[in-house]
């Protein structure tokens, strides 16, 4: 192949092996790999070494899809809606974000919407008193989307500025779930105006290509205006999130990288490329 | 899926009598992309296809009338045989308690599999007792509680404890005490790199010597499974694993990938919530699962 004289096989099959066991997947691979091609021609690799920042560069392009401008005319209560499969790390990140919030500044309730599984809403509640922050519950059973309704009257009378919404791991792929999703968030937006000015959708970095399934189903069920890549403190690379960007242009807003409370970061593409080939 | 992207690329080679070396990497090709689209391993992967390949390039399918049907058969053939058999069975100890420790990464369905396994167990007829090993997780101990309660379980937990080895101690002796015949250990969920918590399952399985220690692993897992499981395996010593929350769309290439590095046998699937949802691990449908 022309234009790859400095450039060996064997390099670009160790450049693919880094991609594909980082979860990036076949097809953005074959995608990426294939833009080499493009760059050798437009002179933009021109060795060996510029191959790495070159495919660094394009990660971050399909990272930085659709980031959100910071919205700061929101009316509080600025509310927040946390969802996602089972077992990904969503009451535990509704924890951290929630003492992001106060530590911040800002007046924060939580809202216990996993009625279902056992002792959900312990769970949170031991998290709202580590934070200083209250939840809002009703017994375990009971309707999720009348917990919601009941938290948002609750945010708007205490007048706090921003109420994050816990609901039970659901796999996408269960259709009365997804349907009690979209009771939930119907019954939000018809309380308030534009509420939930926030869907998080949150992935487990360990996730494979099913991420992308995940995505798909959760944003046609509720508007997701971004996602938690959680456990990155393991091995697990979260490479998928490159495909979701770049197909789907759901940005990643926030990564979890431990169990405390301080273990939630801004998402930082350059920082998420650079790991990707660490 | 697989068979229907066989056959397109063998149709178009209809009609040109014999198979070439060509031909066959075209479809090794299609394995492939199937494979790391169902997440399995792309080391695996490669290996798999190299062992197949010895096959594929066979007198049956150089002279078959379908070779896109033949390759899909003998592609299902090696899945299914190296996805190894059928054991879904708990090795019940001649002198018990059977001492069961689940163990795995956060979030991975260990908890709600305790409940299943000791539900399972009661049916057979045993007397299982849970143990509440977790003592991390805020409200860990209650969920296991919980579950007992629906089961009508007893479950073993020392509130105040901040030794799990010692409350699987406690627990055996519980057990003993109270004729429960298999115990049930679920511990808190743990990265493989995190060596303090590696040392405490160690720790654990030193004082208590488990019968079984099943990995627990999410079906949804992609190419981390091979190096997670292999940790636990060199590590700790991993006895069987279960693989969870199958009922969802996951091809769940990380069974493939958990086998082919530790050689365990995956002896149960999860699939649902509910405590009755714990099912036989069936190599065959988990290979056609796989290459979708
Ligand atoms: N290492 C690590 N563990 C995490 C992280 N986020 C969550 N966890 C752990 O993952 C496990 C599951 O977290 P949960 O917050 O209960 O997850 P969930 O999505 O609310 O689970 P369900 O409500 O059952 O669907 C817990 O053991 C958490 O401590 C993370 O960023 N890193
Ligand atoms: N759909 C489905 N959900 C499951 C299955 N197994 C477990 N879950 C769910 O997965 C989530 C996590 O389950 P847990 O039992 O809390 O997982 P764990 O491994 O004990 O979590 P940690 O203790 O935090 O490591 C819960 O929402 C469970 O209900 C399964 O087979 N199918
Ligand atoms: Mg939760
Ligand atoms: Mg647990």
């Amino acid at each position: 192949i022309s234009g790859y004289a400095t450039i060996d096989s064997e390099f670009l099959e160790d450049l693919e092996a880094v991609l594909l066991s980082a979860d990036i997947g076949i097809q953005t691979t074959n995608k990426l790999m294939a833009s080499i091609n493009t760059g050798i021609r437009a002179k933009e690799i021109r060795n060996p070494d510029e191959l790495r920042p070159y495919l660094k560069t394009k990660i971050e392009e399909m990272l930085l899809k659709n980031v959100p401008e910071v919205d700061v005319s929101t009316e509080p209560p600025r509310v927040v809606l946390v969802i996602g499969v089972n077992g990904v790390g969503k009451t535990t990140t509704i924890g951290k974000l929630g003492n992001f919030y106060r530590e911040k500044g800002e007046t924060v309730l939580l809202a216990a919407g996993d009625t279902f599984r056992a002792a959900a809403i312990e769970q949170l509640e031991i998290w709202g008193k580590r934070i200083g922050v209250d939840v809002i519950k009703q017994a375990t059973g009971s309707d999720p989307a009348a917990v919601a309704f009941d938290a948002v009257q609750a945010a708007k009378a205490r007048k706090v500025d921003t109420l994050i919404i816990d609901t039970a791991g659901r796999l996408h792929t269960k259709t009365n779930l997804m349907e009690e999703l979209k009771k939930i968030n119907r019954v939000i937006s018809r309380e308030i105006p534009g509420a939930p000015h926030e869907i998080l959708l949150v992935l487990d970095a360990t996730t494979g290509q099913n991420a992308i399934s995940q995505a798909k189903l959760f944003s046609a069920a509720a508007p997701v205006t971004g996602v938690v890549l959680t456990k990155l403190d393991g091995t697990a690379k979260g490479g998928v999130v490159v495909s979701i960007g770049g197909e789907l242009g759901l940005p990643v807003l926030w990564i979890g990288v431990g169990e405390g409370i301080t273990d939630l970061r801004p998402f930082d593409p350059r920082e998420f490329a650079d790991a990707l080939f660490g | 899926g697989l068979a229907d992207k066989l056959q397109q690329t063998f149709k178009k080679l209809r009609g040109r009598g014999k198979l070439s070396e060509n031909d066959i990497n075209d479809a090794m090709r299609e394995v492939r992309v199937a494979l790391l689209e169902a997440d399995v391993n792309f080391k695996v992967a490669k290996d798999f296809i190299a062992q197949i390949k010895s096959r594929a390039t066979g007198q049956e399918i150089l002279q078959s009338l379908t070779p896109g049907q033949h390759v899909v058969k003998i592609v299902n053939e090696e899945l299914t045989a190296l996805l190894g058999g059928t054991q879904s069975r708990i090795t019940i100890s001649s002198r018990p308690p059977t001492v069961v420790m689940l163990v795995g990464l956060q979030g991975a369905g260990k908890t709600t599999t305790a409940g299943k396994l000791a539900s399972l167990l009661k049916k057979q007829n045993k007397r299982p007792l849970l143990v509440a090993g977790d003592i991390y997780r805020p409200a860990a101990i209650k969920q296991l509680q919980v579950l007992g309660e629906q089961l009508q379980i007893p479950v073993f937990a020392k509130e105040d404890s901040r030794d799990p080895v010692a409350i699987a101690k406690a627990a055996v002796e519980h057990a003993i005490s109270y004729a429960n015949d298999v115990v049930i250990i679920d511990t808190a969920g743990r990265l493989h790199i995190n060596e303090t918590l590696m040392q405490e399952l160690k720790s654990i399985k030193q004082t208590v010597k488990p019968h079984e220690i099943m990995l627990v692993v999410d079906a949804m897992t992609g190419q981390d499974a091979v190096t997670v499981a292999d940790s636990f395996n060199q590590e700790l010593g991993i006895d069987g694993i279960i693989l969870t929350k199958l009922d969802g769309d996951a091809r769940g290439g990380a069974a493939l990938s958990i086998k082919a590095v530790t050689g365990r046998p995956i002896k149960f699937v999860g699939m649902g919530e509910k405590l009755d949802a714990l099912e036989p691990f069936h190599p065959d449908r988990m290979a056609s699962r796989i290459l979708g």
